[in-house]
């Protein structure tokens, strides 16, 4: 199960 | 944060006031793309849903805000405010050859099927290729005020300067996302040949004349 995506970048 | 990210969301803000100014300023949006503006407020749209209910940071939280904000006021400005300055002749790159593909590869090579992640893998793809209409039309216009390439520079140095953040966060073994990495490299790549230009004529104060 990936990750859970947190795109912390704008 | 790293100073890398810093510079490019730096230079990315810098870009949209500097486009927003010279519209304002002059009152006019003459040989600006409102294509790829507009792709520009898809994207921003497609990747920032999450403001509502993800919180990062009060400077991620804000920059959303302020990116949201001013792609719309731009639009605002180039198809109401000074629509009769809008060059529309000239402003013909097919979009839909862009956004039909970005929502296909979305939806093909993404890294979690949900539909914020599509929508963010699509506003990453999309973004790519966003200003394609922008170097399109002053390849056909053959040449851009230098407020234009100043704009485009700062434009083009941001997903540069996120390049030298993922490698930089590389180093630091931190997590990063390979999608993102190769379209901000594609995304790059397409300004080199204006970065050339720019480096080599703009900065020594010739017009930027792009080859037709």
């Amino acid at each position: 199960e990936p990750a859970e995506e947190d795109h912390d970048e704008l | 944060m790293n100073i890398f990210r810093l510079l490019g969301d730096l230079s990315h803000l810098l870009a949209i006031i500097i486009l927003l100014l010279k519209i304002w300023n002059s009152r006019s949006c003459a040989g600006i793309s409102g294509r790829s503006q507009f792709l520009f407020a898809i994207v921003f749209t497609a990747r920032y849903l999450d403001l509502f209910f993800t919180f990062i940071s009060l400077y991620n939280t804000v920059m959303k805000i302020v990116f949201l904000a001013t792609s719309y006021g731009t639009l605002y400005l180039m198809y109401i405010k000074f629509k009769a300055t809008y060059d529309s002749n000239h402003d013909t790159f097919r979009i839909e050859f862009l956004i039909l593909p970005a929502i296909a590869l979305a939806l093909l090579i993404n890294e979690e099927f949900t539909v914020i992640e599509i929508l963010w893998t699509f506003s990453i793809y999309l973004e790519s290729v966003a200003i394609l209409p922008q170097l399109f039309m002053v390849s056909k216009t053959g040449e851009a005020e230098s407020i234009t390439s100043h704009y485009l520079f700062a434009l083009g140095s941001y997903r540069a300067l996120y390049i030298l953040n993922w490698i930089y966060r590389w180093f630091l073994t931190e997590k990063l996302n390979a999608i993102a990495i190769v379209a901000g490299i594609v995304q790059t790549i397409l300004y080199c040949d204006f970065f050339y230009l720019y480096l080599t004529k703009v900065l020594k104060g010739k017009k930027l004349q792009l080859p037709a």
